[in-house]
């Protein structure tokens, strides 16, 4: 158990020393306390280097201390005749004999103390980014106004992320731009469009102003753009490094603004929009667009009308038009319907008649009726041609949609009557 | 007939035979049978075939059997109590519109109507055909349908016929211009081809074509001069009364 104190003797003090002895000292103290250790008495055989008997003051498995021979104090008002002070709570004391001890040394007597250790000022590495507060048995970090202390409890940020943008357009900015951003940072943003839209970034040079990179290329303070399956960056520098527009394919975006210590620049400031997905521009013979465009992105809505003698079919109706709308995914909607040729379907039959069974009966196949010659003829003299029209319906250029009429032949006998001579 | 001989159907593919009473008539479309108004005098639904040549059951059993929509007589017919002292014969047209359309072929075709021109004005020596299963010199009737050709011949030829029936005296008769006189010495129609056509060739074409002239009337006595109805005179009230009763049917 830690200790706030402690006593150390050698053995047999105050009598000599025993011969080949080796013992050792494990001393702790409570966490956040130094160790003050001093010597009251020290009588052990000199030897170079102390290589015969020694007492060795060992820290993190370092020997901090080797000492051996006798001590007298230097202050006459002081029984203490060495003493060391040692930032760390552990320490391990160590004393070895060699084989005589005919002068019979005595050996030593030493005394422990934890002390408190100033943690902001005792090590190199400064222990808080910002504030540093020293209490007995231990310290705590504080942060400047506006500014928090990471879990860590030793570092102070700001409390930048958690923006999220969603409209169309827009302009993001490092935190207090332009002024300079503040250290020891990570600012996460992001962007989530609607579906239908890609993003695409603008940043000009001149508003780009982030700690440079070190001589081995590191940024210590940076930007990274992470997109679906896509970065870019980490960007740092005095004006911007990337490529000035950066088109993602995505409609989604995390900004990740990460700054160290130190550096006192101004930051960056960027532009983003949502570029409309575009939907693919069909080329048909038999349809035509409303309205016409280079282009169709998302969202537009276009009217396609077939041409004549073509008609789009849904179910088992058919019309000219249909409307179409450049959908989120690129793809068109009613992408299934087309233009395909009006088909007028078998034709209708007649009475006393009958028509060719015809190849085909889509837009511009011609069919043709005949009348049960020689007892029926046909009342228009023109005949019976009709062609399927773009209404879907057979027609002849005179009777229009009517169907032909047979009609009988009069006043023609099969066979004359013959009078018989007498 | 008198006078004439044994015919086929297909010289005179129009004739329709009337059943009860005996008698004939002309088909002039898929619709419309023309007949004389005193063979369907009371008699508003008639038994009517087309297409055969003999009055055997079997023949009539595979020829086309009519039936009848309406009848429609002239309205200037006068209805007559005693049909055998009949002695005004005027308007004796009338039509009958048939349920179902008549399937043409050999045997079965209509007969043209006349045109309004000149050209179809029958003139005397005109020579017509009549056809009917009616008496003859030898028998009341006939199995087999019987043609004969005649000419026209004047109004007065058949004036002065001499009356045979008692019933009658002979000044009684009503002669008009809605009546042509067509005949000579023994060859007329008598009773039963009474409504069959008289047919004269359609002037200025080159085949054997032939139009409706006349309707078998009425004659004072068989083989000598017949009346037939003028049919020309009636070729308004007959389109007319086609187009009026042309609409669609009543189920």
């Amino acid at each position: 158990e830690p200790t706030m104190y402690g006593e150390i003797l050698s053995p047999n003090y105050p009598q000599a020393y025993p011969n080949e002895v080796v013992k050792t000292w494990d001393i702790e103290v409570p966490e956040g306390f130094g160790i003050h250790l001093y010597f009251t008495h020290l009588d052990v055989e000199l030897s170079e280097n102390c290589a015969y008997d020694s007492v060795q003051i060992i820290s993190g498995g370092i020997e901090e201390e080797r000492l051996c021979g006798q001590r007298t104090s230097k202050s006459p008002n002081s029984p203490i005749v060495e003493e060391f002070q040692f930032p760390y709570n552990r320490l391990q004391v160590v004393f070895t004999s060699d084989f005589s001890n005919e002068e019979r040394f005595t050996g030593f007597a030493a005394y422990y103390t934890a002390v408190d250790v100033n943690e902001c000022t005792d090590f190199t590495d400064v222990p808080c980014s910002h504030f540093c507060n020293n209490f007995i048995g231990g310290y705590f970090c504080s942060c400047p106004p506006e500014y928090f202390l990471h879990d860590d409890m030793r570092n102070c940020g700001v409390n930048c992320s958690g923006d999220v943008f969603t409209a169309l357009i827009g302009e993001i900015a490092s935190p207090n731009y332009p002024n300079p951003y503040p250290e020891n940072s990570r600012c996460e943003y992001q962007i989530r469009l609607q579906e239908g839209f890609r993003l695409v970034l603008t940043i000009r040079r001149e508003d780009f102003d982030v700690e440079p990179a070190d001589s081995e290329g590191n940024c210590h303070d940076s930007l990274t753009f992470a997109a679906k399956n896509q970065q870019f960056g980490p960007y740092c520098g005095n004006g911007f490094p990337g490529p000035l527009t950066i088109k993602t394919q995505s409609k989604t975006l995390d900004i990740v603004f990460q700054t160290d210590l130190t550096g006192q620049n101004k930051g960056w400031k960027l532009r983003y929009h949502g570029d409309p997905i575009p939907c693919p521009k069909e080329i048909s013979a038999n349809s035509i667009w409303e309205p016409e465009k280079a282009k169709y992105v998302f969202r537009d809505v276009v009217k396609i009308t077939c041409v004549d003698g073509f008609e789009v079919v849904e179910g088992n109706v058919g019309s000219t038009s249909f409307y179409s709308t450049c959908q989120s995914n690129g793809q068109w909607s009613n992408s299934r319907l087309e233009c395909q040729p009006v088909d007028c379907g078998v034709p209708e039959p007649i009475e006393n008649g009958k028509v060719e069974d015809p190849e085909d009966t889509i837009f511009g196949s011609v069919i043709h009726y005949t009348c049960e010659e020689p007892y029926y003829y046909m009342e228009q003299e023109e005949g019976g041609e009709y062609h399927c029209a773009a209404n879907g319906s057979w027609v002849n250029d005179q009777l229009g949609v009517e169907l032909p009429k047979c009609i009988p032949v009069c006043g023609v006998p099969t066979e004359p009557f013959r009078v018989q001579q007498r | 007939i008198f006078g004439g001989y044994a015919t086929k159907i297909q010289s005179f593919p129009w004739q329709v035979y009337f059943e009860s009473p005996r008698g004939g008539g002309a088909l002039i479309n898929e619709y419309w049978v023309l007949t004389a108004a005193h063979v369907v005098e009371g008699n508003s639904d008639p038994v009517m075939y087309v297409g055969s040549t003999l009055l055997k059951i079997e023949q009539l059993r595979n020829a086309q059997r009519l039936i009848t929509e309406r009848v429609i007589i002239h309205p200037g017919w006068k209805q007559e109590d005693d049909l055998n002292a009949r002695t005004n014969f005027d308007n004796d047209i009338a039509l009958v519109q048939l349920k179902d359309p008549v399937k043409m072929g050999p045997t079965v075709a209509p007969i043209c109507l006349p045109e309004t021109s000149s050209d179809y004005n029958p003139s005397e020596g005109d020579l017509g055909l009549i056809s009917g299963w009616g008496r003859t010199e030898k028998r009341t009737n006939v199995i087999q349908l019987r043609g004969a050709k005649l000419p026209v011949t004047s109004l007065e030829k058949c004036k002065q016929v001499k009356e045979e029936n008692p019933k009658a005296r002979s000044n009684d008769y009503v002669f008009t211009d809605n009546m042509i006189c067509a005949g000579e010495k023994g060859v007329d129609s008598c009773e039963g081809d009474s409504g069959g056509a008289f047919a004269l060739p359609v002037p200025n074409v080159k085949d054997p074509k032939f139009y409706v002239a006349g309707l078998v009337s009425w004659g004072k006595k068989c083989g000598t001069y017949g009346i037939y109805t003028k049919v020309k005179n009636y070729v308004d009230w007959i389109l007319k009364t086609m187009q009026e009763n042309s609409g669609p049917k009543k189920d």
